[in-house]
């Protein structure tokens, strides 16, 4: 049931893959995924993103990469590369109809995301961030199992009940064997343009209990910023500033 | 196809059916649908809400009544009433376990909505709220087809793309035959705490240009509120000050 496909590619050597879940759609997620591999990739890593999201075909659009298809080689399937070097493969960019995803259930999604895994030929990478489906059910879970992950990263949001998503993903990666790297809080606040006054827009966060009872380190809180809302939008996630990307990494 | 079960319960007199639609989840349209309720019941109205939202079945908890049960009577089943004396009726209070909610499909939605449109004692009513699944599917679709609707307001918000939100609540009105009454942009911007500042956390809103193409009037924007959020986590939403009620309602 647990068949980890461990020899990707033989092409390709993948240190450290890297799952990115969340509670349910609409938090960020796939917007703290790129974040994290635009973070990686400017400390000099080589890094490989894969988008196993079918809501929104966003992780393409972010990285400019929008028409963008695998091309194919000797060596497998090759990755469309963004403008900093970022390695990027989503579901959606080997469909006719992307809109035709969101019927695809479970088990063709973990197929696709296998096939991925063994015909793409990432080449050396320090690190693959991984864009899960969104929510703790079995379809995130069963993607997971297909991969020898690192560990997992989960991104919250202070409109939900951050503890029983925390819990949620505790339990997946238990079941996975690997640890929650950490909690990333996405929107936690806002910061006045006009005072710089910081303040929770969603009212108090309680993401510090949370992370103390699950023993799943805070690793970032990111506020609601209408300029990283500009680049998503424009598809320039690469232009992230230093302070968006401040704490995500080490 | 188009079957409206227009006669609903005899012991009772509706004078006016309003579908709250939404693009996605997450946008707050269970939030505004109940503040629409307030509105209209500070300004003296008699009024009820209808819940076919089975995402989170949130509208009993707003309301303080979540161990609430539909009373039966000779005249019908009888609803929860708020503390305002709003008529409260949810898929969720009828289902010993709401977690299974999620597994009903549509025909299965509308079949109980059609249920309780005519099985529900409402007595008189000046409005009756319906919060609809969320999504321009045919799920919430269905639902609104057994209903004989006055009008349908979308709720939107900044983060997503309204025009393509709002341009298929428009369709979907034309298929009812009814009209889009307006839209709500919920977290529209942020009021700092500090200097009163006003700015839109998600960027600007292109709001108008789409209520001008589509000819839905922007009924209200609501901000980004942690007191409001502080009132919905505490199910005390008919605590909502007249801040923000403002607009809802003319
Ligand atoms: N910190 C933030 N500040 C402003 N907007 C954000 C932020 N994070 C995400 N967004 C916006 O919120 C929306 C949802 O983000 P997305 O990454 O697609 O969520 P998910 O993958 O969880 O569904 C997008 O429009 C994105 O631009
Ligand atoms: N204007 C607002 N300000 C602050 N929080 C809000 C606002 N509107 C909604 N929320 C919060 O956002 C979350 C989602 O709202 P909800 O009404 O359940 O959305 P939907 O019905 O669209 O899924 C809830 O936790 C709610 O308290
Ligand atoms: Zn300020």
């Amino acid at each position: 049931k647990f068949v980890v496909q461990k020899n990707g590619n033989e092409h390709s050597n993948i240190k450290n893959v890297v799952a990115v879940v969340s509670g349910k759609g609409g938090v960020g997620k796939s917007t703290v995924s790129a974040l994290l591999a635009v973070a990686l990739r400017r400390q000099g890593w080589k890094v490989g993103i894969l988008d196993a999201d079918l809501t929104g075909a966003s992780i393409p659009y972010l990285f400019g990469l929008k028409t963008a298809k695998l091309g194919v080689s000797e060596k497998g399937l090759e990755p469309a590369v963004s403008t900093l070097g970022i390695k990027v493969v989503s579901i959606a960019l080997v469909m006719d109809n992307p809109e035709n995803a969101v019927v695809w259930r479970g088990p063709l999604l973990s197929k696709a995301i296998e096939q991925f895994w063994s015909d793409v030929h990432w080449g050396e990478l320090d690190y693959l961030v991984v864009d899960m489906p969104p929510g703790t059910s079995d379809v995130p879970l069963t993607v997971m199992q297909k991969l020898p992950l690192k560990g997992v990263v989960v991104v919250t949001s202070p409109q939900e009940m951050a503890r029983s998503v925390v819990k949620k993903a505790v339990h997946m990666a238990e079941l996975l064997k690997v640890p929650v790297l950490g909690v990333i809080e996405n929107m936690s606040y806002a910061v006045c343009p006009n005072c710089g006054h910081r303040f929770a827009v969603f009212g108090p966060s309680h993401l510090e209990e949370v992370a103390v009872e699950f023993g799943t380190p805070v690793i970032a809180q990111i506020p609601i910023d209408p300029v990283l809302a500009e680049l998503t939008d424009a598809g320039r996630i690469e232009d992230a500033t230093p302070s968006m990307l401040d704490n995500l990494v080490g």
